[in-house]
């Protein structure tokens, strides 16, 4: 069966839950970046397609080993927390609980601005992954911090240690960890299957 | 008009029900 165009949003919700959930390794995140064109200027871009946040308790200790965001920093989340918070709950028409008040994580602060971001001609781990077909599997903090893609460097200095991107047809899907991950035949597989993903993994 | 993308705000609102869980479950960070 040929893969779809466009996966829909409860789809796509599902599948990266089940690759999360049911992977044997930790991942922290997963992202769908999907393909689309600007409809003003013809360029094809990478953009927020869906993602599916677990996070761990280990991060947190992670966080607190690493020093973790300043109170200032903390402050700045927890206000645009309460902003976007208040952006999809109708203008603030439900009160803001603890999930708003509630100190913000290094990855989650990731994941979130992760929404904002998008990538084109080529550009970022991801756009590489979906421009050359191959995909990409970037183990260790110190080579996040040494490639040639902002998103990378910036994934590791929010603490994460693993970041993977997988073209999947009408898209590129995101992986990324806090611990070391190295390349899992297993979980190509997977996303092979969830993702009905034909091409080779590797390059 | 609606300031975030359908996309964006379903993911936005399915972010805030997991850390709400993730909360409840493990307690607070601090």
């Amino acid at each position: 069966t040929p893969a779809p165009a466009y996966f829909s949003q409860e789809t796509l919700q599902q599948r990266l839950q089940a690759l999360i959930e049911g992977a044997r390794e930790s991942w922290t995140y997963g992202i769908f970046w999907q393909s689309s064109v600007d409809a003003a200027t013809g360029a094809s871009f990478l953009g927020w397609g869906d993602g599916y946040y677990k996070g761990y308790e280990e991060d947190k200790r992670k966080q607190r080993v690493a020093g973790a965001a300043s109170a200032a920093e903390q402050e700045h989340r927890k206000c645009v927390l309460r902003e976007l918070h208040s952006l999809i709950s109708g203008g603030g028409s439900s009160a803001p609980d603890e999930a708003v008040d509630e100190e913000v994580t290094d990855t989650e602060w990731f994941f979130l601005v992760s929404m904002t971001q998008s990538f084109v001609n080529g550009g970022g781990l991801p756009g590489q992954a979906f421009y050359t077909g191959a995909p990409a599997w970037v183990t260790g903090a110190d080579r996040l911090a040494a490639a040639p893609c902002d998103r990378a460097r910036q994934a590791q200095l929010f603490g994460l240690q693993t970041m993977v991107c997988v073209p999947v047809g009408s898209g590129v899907l995101e992986l990324g960890s806090t611990d070391v991950v190295f390349h899992s035949p297993e979980i190509m597989g997977k996303i092979r299957v969830l993702f009905n993903f034909s091409s080779p993994d590797a390059p | 008009g609606d300031l975030l993308p359908m996309a964006r705000r379903k993911s936005l609102q399915r972010f805030f029900e997991k850390r709400k869980q993730r909360l409840t479950a493990v307690g607070p960070y601090t």
